[in-house]
């Protein structure tokens, strides 16, 4: 399963 | 976005100002920590290097422009334009000895091994423990400006309230980011004792003082 870059926050 | 991570991103922001009010203000960075100064710096342009390849929105992209700025912004007054009145004697935390375990914790304990990644890793772990010296400085010099001590009322209440807002979306989004919601909690219970001395002195007009 692929990574995917998810920080919405900060 | 909800309420507890806008007033936390709020609480944040308030911190950051407050504490370049009181260096600008008072010309003086004395009873500021440099070391947690740089470390935050350190957080910002690690975990913010996604500014270059994720766009989230314009309120994200803002933020995250203005924490870099304002972090380098303290640096600079601290280490050039004030330099005379940092308090380097009182200052005396090892950084190494959160940087290093840090940077090997996040390399061995992240959702993916990649660069963006680890570094983003690293900015939350590293974050957790930045407040460090500057407590420890508090604890070495017994007492905390009044206005410093809002500074960091604000700043550790911000990591609070994201606690709650990972509850609000853990049960209303199914988010949840267990590297996120572990460093938060640590970081928060840092502030504990403070938080106590502060409802407890603070906020009755007296200036934070620790008991002998």
């Amino acid at each position: 399963e692929e990574f995917e870059y998810d920080h919405d926050e900060l | 976005m909800n309420v507890f991570r806008l007033t936390g991103d709020i609480a944040h922001l308030l911190a950051i100002i407050l504490l370049l009010m009181k260096i600008w203000k008072t010309r003086s960075c004395a009873g500021v920590s440099g070391k947690s100064q740089m470390m935050f710096a350190l957080v910002f342009t690690t975990r913010y290097l996604d500014l270059i390849t994720n766009f989230i929105s314009l309120y994200n992209t803002t933020m995250k422009m203005i924490f870099i700025a304002s972090s380098y912004g303290t640096l600079y007054l601290m280490f050039l334009k004030f330099r005379a009145t940092y308090d380097s004697n009182h200052d005396t935390f090892r950084m190494e000895f959160l940087v290093v375990p840090v940077a090997g914790l996040s390399f061995l304990v992240n959702h993916d091994f990649s660069p963006l990644e680890i570094l983003w890793t690293f900015s939350i772990y590293l974050e957790s423990v930045a407040i460090l010296p500057q407590l420890f400085m508090i604890s070495k010099t017994g007492e905390a400006e009044t206005i410093t001590s809002h500074y960091l009322f604000a700043l550790g209440s911000y990591r609070a309230l994201y606690i709650l807002n990972w509850v609000y979306r853990f049960y209303f989004e199914g988010f949840f980011d267990l590297i996120a919601v572990v460093a938060g909690c640590v970081q928060t219970v840092l502030y504990c004792d403070f938080f106590y001395l502060y409802i407890t002195k603070v906020w009755k007009g007296k200036k934070l003082t620790l008991p002998a």
